[in-house]
């Protein structure tokens, strides 16, 4: 564990906690993407299936039950406790053009054609797309609330410290993990505007607001 | 072993 690694798995647990909030506090998710809440809980439940068969840490335990549990819970509150309030006229992203390419992407390009493997792949090249229903929202209702826009920073920050993580591990370690790096860095890029946008706008007081 | 490392991470 390094300290990277460490930011950016508190950056990841920050934005959920922020999104939770959001929902809980103002009884509403106008503005948050349900196709990409689905797409993070599918990420989750195929990629941490492992927990059921290596044991890592406690640490490591505890972050991915939370991980699962609060996007299940996400889900839920967008589709069943909070459906009246949720934007599903905007959110019109159809998510199995991101499900169906991933899946054959796993399928083709993987370190070991074993079912958890397979698994693993699928949910780290997902998890590099997943936001682009959430990203497609913004662009097309032209604006996003302030805090909303906070989930989206530090859910940015989170795979951008992981790529640092993984600039440390292979200078330190001399460990690298391609397909977690390539998919970490398209991840990363798909955030770039966005996080332009935030430094320029948000952080100044503003609306974040597409130019028209 | 490689495998423990990368199911470490998150």
């Amino acid at each position: 564990m390094n300290i990277f690694r460490l930011l950016g798995d508190l950056s990841h647990l920050l934005a959920i906690i922020i999104l939770l909030l959001k929902i809980w506090k103002t009884r509403s998710c106008a503005g948050i993407s349900g196709k990409s809440q689905i797409l993070f809980a599918i990420v989750y439940t195929t990629r941490y299936l492992d927990l059921l068969t290596t044991y890592i840490s406690a640490y490591n335990t505890f972050m991915k039950i939370i991980f699962i549990a609060t996007s299940y819970t996400t889900v839920f509150l967008m589709y069943v406790k909070f459906k009246a309030t949720y934007d599903h006229n905007h959110d019109t992203f159809r998510i199995e053009f991101l499900i169906l390419p991933t899946s054959l992407l796993a399928l083709l390009i993987n370190h070991e054609f074993t079912i958890i493997e397979i698994l693993w792949t699928f949910s780290i090249y997902l998890e590099s797309v997943a936001i682009l229903p959430q990203l497609f929202l913004v662009s097309k209702t032209g604006e996003a609330e302030s805090i909303t826009s906070h989930y989206l920073f530090a859910l940015g920050c989170y795979r951008g410290l992981y790529l640092l993580n993984w600039v440390y591990r292979y200078y330190a370690e001399n460990y690298y993990e391609l397909i977690a790096i390539v998919a970490g860095l398209v991840q990363t890029i798909l955030y770039c505007d966005f996080f332009y946008l935030y430094i320029t706008k948000v952080l100044k007081g503003k609306k974040l607001q597409l130019p028209a | 072993d490689q495998d423990e490392e990368k199911h470490d991470e998150l």
